[in-house]
Protein backbone atom coordinates (compact mmCIF):
# COMPACT_ATOMS: atom_id res chain seq x y z
CA UNK A 1 0.00 0.00 0.00
CA UNK A 2 1.29 3.50 -0.39
CA UNK A 3 2.15 5.13 2.74
CA UNK A 4 0.26 8.31 3.39
CA UNK A 5 2.87 10.86 2.94
CA UNK A 6 3.09 9.62 -0.66
CA UNK A 7 -0.71 10.16 -1.24
CA UNK A 8 0.16 13.80 0.27
CA UNK A 9 2.29 14.72 -2.03
CA UNK A 10 -0.34 13.96 -5.01
CA UNK A 11 -2.32 16.49 -4.47
CA UNK A 12 -3.93 19.52 -1.73
CA UNK A 13 -7.00 17.67 -1.71
CA UNK A 14 -5.52 14.10 -0.54
CA UNK A 15 -3.85 15.94 1.78
CA UNK A 16 -6.66 17.73 3.54
CA UNK A 17 -8.29 14.44 3.39
CA UNK A 18 -6.34 12.79 5.76
CA UNK A 19 -6.28 14.19 9.71
CA UNK A 20 -2.02 13.14 10.06
CA UNK A 21 -1.87 14.96 6.51
CA UNK A 22 -3.63 18.10 8.20
CA UNK A 23 -2.05 17.99 11.33
CA UNK A 24 1.57 18.34 10.04
CA UNK A 25 0.16 20.78 6.83
CA UNK A 26 -1.04 22.72 10.22
CA UNK A 27 2.30 22.66 11.66
CA UNK A 28 4.19 23.94 8.85
CA UNK A 29 1.62 26.65 8.54
CA UNK A 30 2.22 28.00 12.19
CA UNK A 31 5.60 28.34 11.57
CA UNK A 32 4.83 30.23 8.53
CA UNK A 33 2.35 32.33 10.12
CA UNK A 34 -0.70 31.38 8.53
CA UNK A 35 -2.60 28.35 10.21
CA UNK A 36 -5.52 30.52 9.93
CA UNK A 37 -5.95 30.08 5.80
CA UNK A 38 -6.22 26.13 6.75
CA UNK A 39 -8.63 27.01 9.31
CA UNK A 40 -11.05 29.35 6.92
CA UNK A 41 -10.84 27.10 4.52
CA UNK A 42 -12.44 24.09 6.97
CA UNK A 43 -14.74 26.55 8.23
CA UNK A 44 -15.86 27.40 4.83
CA UNK A 45 -16.39 23.51 3.96
CA UNK A 46 -18.34 23.36 7.48
CA UNK A 47 -20.82 26.40 6.49
CA UNK A 48 -21.71 24.70 3.20
CA UNK A 49 -21.91 21.43 5.13
CA UNK A 50 -24.41 23.20 7.73
CA UNK A 51 -26.34 24.53 5.06
CA UNK A 52 -26.91 22.08 3.30
CA UNK A 53 -29.65 20.72 6.74
CA UNK A 54 -33.02 22.41 6.84
CA UNK A 55 -33.64 25.25 9.32
CA UNK A 56 -31.23 26.21 11.95
CA UNK A 57 -31.20 29.63 10.48
CA UNK A 58 -30.54 31.57 13.69
CA UNK A 59 -27.20 29.34 13.76
CA UNK A 60 -26.13 29.86 10.25
CA UNK A 61 -26.61 33.53 10.83
CA UNK A 62 -24.57 33.34 13.70
CA UNK A 63 -21.47 30.89 12.60
CA UNK A 64 -21.48 33.20 9.49
CA UNK A 65 -20.92 36.41 11.39
CA UNK A 66 -18.30 34.43 13.45
CA UNK A 67 -16.46 33.31 10.09
CA UNK A 68 -16.71 36.97 9.19
CA UNK A 69 -15.45 38.57 12.40
CA UNK A 70 -12.38 35.88 12.67
CA UNK A 71 -10.92 35.75 9.24
CA UNK A 72 -12.04 38.74 7.12
CA UNK A 73 -13.06 41.83 8.97
CA UNK A 74 -9.51 42.60 10.17
CA UNK A 75 -8.02 43.59 7.06
CA UNK A 76 -4.50 42.98 8.27
CA UNK A 77 -5.17 39.25 9.09
CA UNK A 78 -3.76 36.56 7.31
CA UNK A 79 -6.99 35.46 5.14
CA UNK A 80 -8.10 38.48 4.98
CA UNK A 81 -4.87 40.18 2.83
CA UNK A 82 -5.34 37.15 0.56
CA UNK A 83 -9.11 37.47 -0.04
CA UNK A 84 -10.38 40.16 -3.10
CA UNK A 85 -11.93 43.46 -1.84
CA UNK A 86 -15.33 42.58 -4.18
CA UNK A 87 -15.68 39.01 -2.51
CA UNK A 88 -15.17 40.89 0.90
CA UNK A 89 -18.00 43.21 0.06
CA UNK A 90 -19.93 39.94 -0.99
CA UNK A 91 -19.56 38.61 2.00
CA UNK A 92 -20.30 41.85 4.11
CA UNK A 93 -23.47 42.26 2.72
CA UNK A 94 -24.81 39.09 2.79
CA UNK A 95 -24.07 39.30 7.00
CA UNK A 96 -25.57 43.12 6.81
CA UNK A 97 -28.80 41.80 5.27
CA UNK A 98 -28.76 38.67 7.35
CA UNK A 99 -28.99 36.80 4.30
CA UNK A 100 -27.08 33.76 4.55
CA UNK A 101 -26.69 32.10 1.20
CA UNK A 102 -24.57 28.57 1.01
CA UNK A 103 -22.23 29.93 -1.89
CA UNK A 104 -21.58 33.06 0.61
CA UNK A 105 -17.71 32.11 1.37
CA UNK A 106 -17.35 29.95 -1.76
CA UNK A 107 -15.92 32.33 -3.73
CA UNK A 108 -12.95 33.40 -0.53
CA UNK A 109 -12.98 30.17 0.04
CA UNK A 110 -11.50 29.08 -3.83
CA UNK A 111 -9.73 32.30 -3.30
CA UNK A 112 -8.05 30.81 -0.49
CA UNK A 113 -7.14 27.69 -1.96
CA UNK A 114 -5.72 28.45 -5.13
CA UNK A 115 -3.15 30.51 -2.85
CA UNK A 116 -2.13 27.35 -0.76
CA UNK A 117 -2.22 24.88 -4.14
CA UNK A 118 0.19 27.95 -5.91
CA UNK A 119 1.94 28.61 -2.36
CA UNK A 120 1.86 27.13 0.81
CA UNK A 121 1.12 23.74 -0.39
CA UNK A 122 3.90 23.37 -2.93
CA UNK A 123 6.29 25.13 -0.11
CA UNK A 124 5.19 22.28 2.23
CA UNK A 125 6.39 19.35 0.39
CA UNK A 126 9.65 20.98 0.25
CA UNK A 127 9.64 21.51 3.91
CA UNK A 128 11.95 20.61 6.65
CA UNK A 129 8.40 19.51 8.42
CA UNK A 130 7.68 17.16 5.53
CA UNK A 131 10.96 15.81 4.99
CA UNK A 132 12.04 14.74 8.65
CA UNK A 133 8.06 13.44 8.22
CA UNK A 134 9.00 11.05 5.06
CA UNK B 1 -17.16 35.32 22.89
CA UNK B 2 -16.79 32.08 24.01
CA UNK B 3 -19.92 30.57 22.26
CA UNK B 4 -19.00 32.51 18.65
CA UNK B 5 -15.65 30.58 18.99
CA UNK B 6 -17.28 27.30 20.38
CA UNK B 7 -19.63 27.47 17.16
CA UNK B 8 -16.66 27.95 14.87
CA UNK B 9 -14.45 25.15 15.92
CA UNK B 10 -17.43 22.59 16.00
CA UNK B 11 -17.92 24.23 12.36
CA UNK B 12 -14.10 23.49 11.17
CA UNK B 13 -13.79 19.98 12.84
CA UNK B 14 -17.51 18.96 11.31
CA UNK B 15 -15.66 19.74 8.24
CA UNK B 16 -12.28 17.55 8.57
CA UNK B 17 -12.64 14.02 7.80
CA UNK B 18 -13.03 11.30 9.80
CA UNK B 19 -10.40 8.91 11.35
CA UNK B 20 -9.52 6.09 8.93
Amino acid sequence: PTPPYLKWAESLHSLLDDQDGIQLFRTFLRQEDCADMLDFWFACSGFRKLESHEGNEEKKVKLAKAIYKKYILDNSGVVSRQIKPATKSFIKDCIGKLHVDPAMFEQAQTEIQTLMEENSYPLFLTSDVYLEHT
Amino acid sequence: IDSEDDLLQECISSAMPKKK
